[in-house]
């Protein structure tokens, strides 16, 4: 089933760009 | 605020719509930052605090063109169009009217799509600098990317000498947006 997470675009923001870098490293 | 509408239906469809073409959107822009010169060598931590406070004000940007002033409807990047009453129902109706308003400012200047690049170039490094480490290297990416800016604008445009002016007045208004608008909640459906 598909989980629903509530968080602010700011954080959404973050946590895309942190997965990012830590995939590049 | 959550969003709350009476067609339970539609509002999850579009929150899932939005969703979907949002992580993708917010991953262009990092792709976009690795290619502005200069950039990548800034330092990683650098890099990750200017994209964390200046991705959702390139967004904004980048947005523009998907807001229609004149019909008053919003196509999302998978292109949808909603009709601007149908979003508001979600509850976001302060971000969409200032977003109405920044996008006929912006859009008014008429730029071309490399000079709007440059510009969100310039968004991007202007953006918020709490938690940088190399301040110094950071304002001369800026400065470089600002001069860039100014001499492609000029000879383009040699008699108009207001719009570089204006399009730096954008700047404010960015931050304005990013502040009111990136900290509201916003469900995000997960799989």
């Amino acid at each position: 089933p598909k989980t629903h997470r509530v968080m602010t675009l700011a954080d959404h923001i973050s946590h895309i760009i942190t997965q990012d870098f830590a995939r590049n490293k | 605020a959550c969003p709350v509408s009476g067609a339970e239906r539609t509002s999850q469809e579009i929150w899932e719509s939005f969703s979907q073409c949002f992580t993708p959107a917010v991953k262009e822009v990092v792709e976009f930052a690795k290619g502005i010169p200069g950039f990548q060598e800034l330092s990683q931590q650098d890099q990750v605090m200017l994209l964390k406070s200046g991705t959702f004000q390139v967004l904004m940007v980048r947005f523009c063109t998907l807001f229609n002033a004149e019909e008053r409807t919003v196509t999302f990047l998978n292109g949808q169009t909603y009709p601007l009453s149908t979003l508001r129902a979600l509850g976001m109706s302060s971000l969409l009217d200032a977003m109405f308003e920044f996008s006929e400012k912006l859009g008014s200047l008429g730029l071309e799509p490399d000079e709007m690049a440059l510009f969100m170039a310039v968004v991007l490094v202007s953006a918020d600098r709490s938690g940088i480490s190399d301040m110094r290297a950071v304002e001369q990416l800026q400065e470089g990317l600002i001069r860039a800016l100014r001499s492609l604008i000029t000879r383009r445009r040699p008699d108009d000498t207001t719009l570089f002016s204006k399009l730096l007045l954008r700047l404010p208004d960015l931050r304005t947006l990013n502040n009111l608008h990136s900290d509201k909640l916003l469900a995000f459906r997960i799989d």
